[in-house]
């Protein structure tokens, strides 16, 4: 329900 | 990456650096908080297991190098090398209180219920609470050292140009992520308190040490 995405932040 | 996240990343780097040169330096970790620095490499550890198995940027997995190194070297200062100079006394806050919430939280709302997405919502919620500790144990004392508030300075102002970058993201690519901004802007909004007394510690009569009510 919230968008999986991929992590590019530290 | 945008301007706001790598002043971020550097400013997050700089408060690392000036935390272990302290110690170093001083050859002694009075004044600061082992247990924020166990929940910042609980929160690394947490958040950088995707370090082998997601390769952003040769920058990316260097910081997180870095990060998690630079975590574990400062507990290794505190609780091994300089264990004499810690200050049990005053380092009190009880972490379950943060650690619990942040586990139950992290279990009920994330992106994904798959183990490493609730391990990396885990370690962003403990992040923006980590710090609590430290900032009691400052209230306590009723002191800081300037070097000690000058780590804090650093490590307050990393996320609150994160969340200058998430608004940048927002209108520049489209992209948000809520749990990291809501996380972000209570992590900011915690060190407040210290920010105002911080700068205005320049026009406040003798404030040679950082003096924070209670």
């Amino acid at each position: 329900w919230l968008p999986k995405r991929k992590h590019d932040e530290l | 990456m945008n301007v706001f996240r790598l002043a971020g990343d550097i400013s997050h780097l700089l408060a690392i650096i000036i935390l272990l040169l302290k110690i170093w330096t001083s050859r002694s970790c009075a004044g600061i908080s082992g247990k924020s620095q166990v929940m910042f490499a609980i929160t690394y550890t947490a958040r950088y297991l995707d370090l082998f198995t997601n390769f952003i940027s040769l920058y990316n997995s260097t910081m997180k190098i870095i990060f998690l190194g630079a975590a574990y070297a400062t507990l290794y200062l505190i609780y091994v090398r300089f264990k004499a100079t810690y200050d049990h006394n005053h380092d009190t806050f009880r972490v379950e209180f943060l650690l619990i919430p942040t586990v139950i939280l992290s279990v009920l709302i994330n992106h994904d219920f798959s183990p490493l997405e609730i391990l990396w919502t885990f370690s962003i919620y403990l992040e923006s609470v980590a710090i609590l500790p430290q900032l009691f144990m400052v209230s306590k004392t009723g002191e800081a050292e300037s070097i000690t508030s000058h780590y804090l300075f650093a490590l307050g102002s990393y996320r609150a140009l994160y969340i200058i970058n998430w608004v940048y993201r927002y209108y520049a690519e489209g992209f948000y992520d809520l749990i990291a901004i809501v996380a972000g802007v209570v992590q900011t909004v915690l060190y407040c308190d210290f920010f105002y007394l911080y700068i205005t510690k320049g026009s406040r009569a003798n404030a040679t040490e950082m003096s924070i009510e209670a």
